[in-house]
């Protein structure tokens, strides 16, 4: 049996804003310290890994660890008949084949019970490298959505340069080209750790995309290693996090 | 000219 109540809706619509987008189905692996999530595009050219401990939850449990094959669109259905100040249970038995969502009014008046078909997901996991980043950045989760939505205007391609002097985000198209470079601020909204600096190129569309986790964090973290995937992450409040990794263009 | 890299030429399967 596995049985999770959020009290907040809003929380589990901003996270499956954040994977929808790039995963239009996938596996919740669900254990007795909370749910992970870990899967590829569709091209194989990212990867996003989500995990929620069990303190996030109002009450949580998990008798046995569960995989649950979601479709993320349909969920998206069920979650949008949802208010966002509803209270949220999700419910599975053992070897089950759907899902159940329970939603509860705040003023606990209104319950709204759904079951959502699950999906028998053949999914497979990445084991993914410790890392030595020789540049982290932090930054606005707003700012990196901005810069991201406005070079994708220039060109697909958006070179990341980070220096002891900052992080420069570039892009250069027929258009014309665009610099946008952000220093590190003494009210410390923006800061830069370099121990060597790294110059990589990355598709911008899936910049694009991740930036769909904005709502969930006012930060975001940024960490880069030469010719190893850009790691972008937004922390889901102090539960856990959604890593996006996105593999670098190569020079041909 | 510069190509997409895949995700898995860097992490391996499980």
């Amino acid at each position: 049996m596995f049985e999770a109540r959020l009290s907040s809706t809003a929380l589990l619509k901003k996270i499956v804003d954040a994977l929808k987008e790039i995963l239009h189905q996938s596996t919740l692996d669900c254990s007795d310290s909370g749910i992970q999530l870990q899967a590829m595009d569709n091209s194989h050219v990212s990867l996003v890994s989500m995990s929620l401990r069990s303190d996030c939850f109002e009450k949580y449990r998990c008798d046995r660890n569960l995989s649950l094959g979601l479709d993320l669109r349909s969920l998206t259905k069920v979650l949008k008949c949802a208010s966002g100040d509803d209270a949220v249970t999700i419910k599975s038995a053992d070897k089950a084949d759907k899902l159940q969502l329970s939603f509860e009014s705040a003023s606990m008046d209104r319950t709204a019970d759904y079951e959502l078909r699950l999906l028998n997901l053949d999914q497979e996991h990445l084991a993914i490298p410790e890392t030595d980043y020789a540049c982290v950045v932090h930054m606005p989760a707003t700012e990196f959505a901005r810069i991201c939505r406005d070079l994708s205007t220039f060109s697909e391609s958006v070179v990341i340069a980070c220096t002891k002097d900052g992080i420069k985000f570039s892009a250069n198209g027929e258009m014309g080209s665009v610099n946008i470079k952000l220093s590190e601020t003494s009210k410390g909204d923006v800061s830069v750790q370099v121990e060597e600096p790294v110059t990589l190129s990355f598709a911008g569309r899936y910049l694009n995309t991740f930036t769909r986790a904005t709502p969930l964090s006012e930060k975001v973290k940024i960490s880069m290693a030469p010719e190893v995937p850009l790691l972008v992450e937004y922390p889901i409040e102090d539960y856990g996090y959604i890593r996006y990794y996105l593999a670098p263009k190569v020079d041909e | 000219k510069s190509k997409q890299g895949s995700i898995t030429s860097f992490f391996t399967k499980k």
